[in-house]
């Protein structure tokens, strides 16, 4: 949720962002 | 591009101190009878202890190196040991680096020396047993093992958990002629977007229902944290706009940091205390006074 996202750090949201991307269709990296 | 010509350029540095090796070169630097060959080998030394604290290195390869005999390598890491501090640093052993730690504490008994040198995994076992092993009375061998206790086995530890951190700072407080300018500082995190070819799929039959299902799944959770990405940076930023105002003095050099109750901060931008605490977790702002973990400025 928006608290989970707010509390992590650049390194963290990257691992993050880094899944997301890899397992959700409707996201890529611009 | 419209700011360059007043914006001022500086080097920011986290507000710490330094790491132990660098710590340590400054000492080897006041080292009075070190010669400059003398406190190259040191340097090296230095910059070849390990996590520990320890050297791990041979002398005789480090005399080969800078082309000396051994004993003159010998000589600057004596230097190092009874000199510099953390008092055990540079030893070969954790044996080694508690006896350095007596002979710099001035202890004369040869007790705890005793202990170190033939016993020192048994230190934190049965004093009783021990005092008959030495033949010692046992007063004495707790004595010495509860000041064997006070002393470090690895001493580059202690330092390490206060080695400066690598510091990214997520917000930027940049002060532009006489105003502050607040930002995101997203060195690393890449611009992510809603990709929306497979939209159609899900309208289409060609799916079962599972995966409809799967794929309304997938495109309400890009939705969700796409959002949540766009709020943590308003929030962020809205932190920063908030110190601007309220840290203004500290910020232009002109007074000592005041911190600010989260209360305060929590009830100005309209959010409930515990999610400021959530921002301010594990982030950092870099300011023209330095960077600062952003938790410093509240309490």
């Amino acid at each position: 949720g928006f608290l989970e996202i707010l509390a992590k750090s650049q390194v963290e949201l990257l691992d993050v962002i880094e899944q997301l991307v890899e397992t959700n269709l409707f996201l890529e990296i611009a | 591009p419209v700011y360059l010509p007043s914006k001022e350029y500086r080097e920011y540095h986290t507000v710490d101190k330094p790491s132990l090796k660098e710590h340590l070169v400054m000492g080897l630097h006041l080292l009075e009878e070190l010669d400059e060959t003398d406190l190259a080998i040191g340097e090296y030394i230095i910059y070849n202890l390990d996590d520990r604290g320890f050297i791990t290195i041979p002398l005789e390869s480090i005399a080969k190196r800078f082309n000396v005999d051994t004993e003159r390598v010998g000589k600057v890491l004596i230097a190092i040991q009874e000199e510099l501090d953390p008092p055990g640093i540079a030893a070969r052993n954790a044996m080694e680096c508690m006896l350095i730690q007596l002979r710099r504490m001035g202890v004369k008994d040869d007790l705890p020396y005793l202990l170190v040198e033939r016993y020192l995994p048994m230190i934190g076992s049965d004093t009783a047993f021990l005092a008959r092993l030495l033949n010692r009375p046992e007063e004495e061998v707790k004595s010495a093992c509860t000041l064997l206790h006070k002393l470090t086995a690895f001493p580059a530890k202690a330092w390490q958990e206060s080695d400066p951190p690598s510091v990214l700072p997520d917000l930027i407080i940049d002060k532009l002629d006489d105003r502050f300018e607040v930002y995101l500082n997203e060195a690393m995190i890449p611009k992510i977007r809603y990709f929306k070819e497979y939209e159609t799929l899900i309208y289409k039959n060609e799916l079962s229902e599972e995966e409809q299902k799967l794929l309304e799944t997938m495109k309400q959770e890009a939705f969700e944290f796409l959002r949540n990405l766009d709020r943590r940076r308003s929030l962020l930023i809205e932190v920063g706009n908030f110190l601007v105002e309220r840290v203004h003095q500290f910020l232009c050099g002109e007074a000592d940091l005041t911190p600010v109750m989260i209360e305060e901060a929590a009830h100005t931008l309209g959010v409930p205390v515990s999610t400021i605490l959530y921002a301010l977790r594990g982030k950092y702002v870099q300011t023209p006074r330095g960077i600062f973990p952003l938790s410093k400025f509240f309490t």
